[in-house]
């Protein structure tokens, strides 16, 4: 399963470039794999350039460029295959306001391309836009979860009670 | 196949018996600090087979049940339940026996000081069945299709042999 | 000195309930020296319940919560001593607004109090909202960062351009 | 004492000779992911002595240079300065000798594949005495006076053992 494991490589490859160019607008990335000539053997390699910088070590990347990077990753091995749920609990935490708008847009291609059910976590008023249904949780009872099911327009008063 | 529906009674903050609904496309979940949101992404990875201290917070079972809080006393038990809606053909034969009308609903179960127990439709199975029945769905607890709090950056951060588990498992 | 170390714990330990107390508005938290009865050996430990919840294992904090009784320890190392500079990079990042919003009384509180300043990293609008001087970075030529000093009221166009 | 100016120049992503004054109170960094707030943030922590490339972001002195970008050379030298107010009766007897007018400045400098040098007011110093320089201030790079991106919560997450160095840095 040599080919098999090849396969996978080009297929997820071809989609982390594409989908690094959409969150990114620009700039380019692709994965090698590095470390043996066997690829059932051989680790699994990032490279990645912001638009303007250069190719550069993995570990200088700034927090939110970090996070923008792993989310292409993560989305091109969601987009090739179905799963019962998807879940993503505050990923958008370290990216500026550009960026989870963009991180949004592709969410929502994720969703209408691949069939995919997602749960998705977040304190962030422009993904709770992008949602479909919103469940709000509150501790009225200290210690004790509760959930409401929260219509788009509500979710600014229930942000507001956070 | 996927998720529909989700309930959870007794584990970790919810002590009372909730029933979240999953819609297809984004379900998004909003509150404050320490509400309860991570708990319900535990839940799905704990009634999915998980039982790592790490990725479930806790130290040992008992962590899992509701504790009590300040206005309500602990519980005893605590249960998780998913419901599957699955197509016949996609399903391997020793587990189409368990569909009844396109539906799977997976529990797990924990007793206080016990041990916990999986049940397929309400027939108790055990903890490799339902790694099998997840492992067809090619999910499951481990799957690389949860991301949990703080570790989206986790794939860069991680070594090439480390991140290679994302190629074995799509392969 | 076992003395020294001793006062210093003593200290901190009351400035850190007190600070909890503010930031979670409510709830109970003490440091415990563990694992030693030498105060020179010993582990230093928290002990937290936030209001309404039992005391239980650090590690069921949500995120949020985590951050937050962090931050109570945090300052309450601060208050003690004069520094040339404190920085925080992000540490709002976890917060929801209300305890943004809290975090940020504390943290003006404890300007005031203790006479440090503050380098304050931040993408939330509510954190700009509380800063005395704010210093946009931008790189309108990729790659190469610059400064521009930014008015508070020009902050919200400084984050709509991130 | 405290820190009233940094200037940067060639470190990290910033090309542009750049110069920031702190004043009193809350001095708030804004802007875009990747555009270099975190940089600020580490050439302080660079200058006051900082070396390890967990703490730097970096793997090694050259990855602190500004390695060029689309439209821009590389550069050759990393320069760092923090000019620092002090009142005198604070500083210790060997560096009363370079106060001037109240004001110590330092500055670190890096020139590619050699090493770093340090200055205090214009005149060549060694490491330790940088070192001992901030150890009087009871801060420096290492001390709890800086909270890195993505480590508030570490406090909580640390074992005990590890916890205490902030009691022995207060002591
Ligand atoms: N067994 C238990 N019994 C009662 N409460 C528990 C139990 N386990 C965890 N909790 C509580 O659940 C809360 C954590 O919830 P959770 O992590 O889901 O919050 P969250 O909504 O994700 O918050 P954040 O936005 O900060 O990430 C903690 O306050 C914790 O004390
Ligand atoms: N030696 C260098 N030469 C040129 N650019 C560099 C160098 N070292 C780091 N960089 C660039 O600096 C950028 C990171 O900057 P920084 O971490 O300060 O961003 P940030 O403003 O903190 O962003 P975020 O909000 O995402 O945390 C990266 O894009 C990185 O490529
Ligand atoms: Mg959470
Ligand atoms: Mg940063």
């Amino acid at each position: 399963s040599r080919s098999r494991v090849l396969n996978a490589f080009n297929e997820i490859n071809n989609t982390f470039s594409f989908l690094f160019k959409k969150l990114f607008s620009g700039g380019k990335a692709y994965l090698e794999l590095v470390d043996s000539s066997d690829p059932l053997q051989a680790g699994l390699e990032l490279m990645v350039s912001p638009p303007g910088k250069k190719l550069q070590r993995l570990s200088l990347l700034s927090g939110g460029e970090k996070a923008l990077a792993s989310l292409a990753l993560i989305f091109s091995t969601f987009i090739n295959k179905t799963s019962p749920i998807c879940i993503l609990d505050e990923v958008d935490a370290p990216l500026d306001e550009g960026n989870v708008e963009k991180f949004c847009e592709l969410l929502k291609e994720v969703t209408n391309v691949s069939n995919n059910r997602f749960l998705v976590v977040t304190h962030n008023k422009i993904t709770m836009g992008f949602m479909n249904k919103l469940y709000g949780i509150t501790m009225l009872e200290p210690g004790s979860s509760k959930v409401v099911s929260v219509n788009l327009d509500e979710a600014e008063s229930v942000s507001a009670a956070e | 196949m996927f998720i529909s529906k989700l309930r959870i009674s007794g584990f970790k903050s919810f002590c009372e018996d909730t029933t979240i609904t999953i819609s297809s496309g984004l379900n998004g979940i909003i509150g404050p600090n320490g509400s309860g949101k991570s708990n319900i992404v535990e839940a799905i990875k704990w009634v999915m087979g998980e039982n790592s201290s790490k990725s479930l917070r806790g130290s040992g079972m008992n962590d899992l049940i509701f504790s009590g809080s300040a206005s309500k006393a602990s519980k005893n038990i605590a249960l998780v339940s998913i419901t599957i809606e699955v197509t016949k053909n996609l399903l391997e034969d020793n587990y189409k026996k368990f569909l009844k009308d396109n539906i799977i609903q997976v529990e797990r179960q924990a007793v206080r000081d016990s041990g916990s127990t999986y049940r397929i439709n309400g027939k108790e199975v055990k903890a490799k069945d339902i790694q099998f029945l997840f492992a067809d769905f090619s999910s499951g607890s481990r799957s690389s299709n949860i991301i949990d709090q703080g570790s989206v950056g986790n794939l860069v951060l991680q070594k090439p042999i480390e991140r290679r588990k994302v190629l074995d498992e799509a392969a």
